[in-house]
């Protein structure tokens, strides 16, 4: 089932990064999260491309098709159409920018396929 | 107020296994 959107995507909420600086996610830029894996121990940043959009199994929800990391990993994902995703060099995007503007006041552009999402992985694994 | 951690808002992508 679609994952429900959690709170830390409200415009105003406050995210510490790994070196322990204070941003507002409205504030947050690419660097940031690629500074932040960086200086993790655990986790590493990879890009996942997004490859598809279809329809979920509920009228406000999507699958979204992923090709993760240098392997190209197929991944799918069921979100809500206003889950925003952190676009390398262009920032939140989401299925649906006027309902996460409308649910969350976080400014979105439109996600489409061919754009490049940070995601996480762990560190070593392969 | 409350303080999120960064890699929270970004998916945790775990490469299934490939076919």
């Amino acid at each position: 089932s679609p994952v429900a959107l959690p709170p830390f995507f409200m415009r105003g909420s406050i995210i510490q990064l790994a070196d322990g600086e204070l941003k507002r996610v409205e504030d947050l830029k690419t660097e940031d999260f690629i500074h932040s894996a960086e200086i993790s121990s655990e986790l590493k940043i990879d890009s996942s491309t997004v490859e598809r959009i279809d329809d979920g199994q509920t009228p406000n929800a999507v699958v979204i098709q992923f090709a993760v990391g240098e392997l190209k990993a197929q991944v799918c994902v069921e979100v809500l159409l206003e889950y925003p995703f952190f676009v390398f060099g262009q920032g939140w995007s989401s299925c649906s920018p006027d309902r996460t503007t409308r649910l969350f006041e976080l400014s979105c552009a439109k996600l489409c396929v061919g754009d490049v999402c940070v995601s996480l992985t762990l560190r070593g694994l392969r | 107020v409350p303080v999120f951690p960064w890699h929270s808002l970004v998916p945790f992508l775990a490469p299934t296994q490939s076919d």
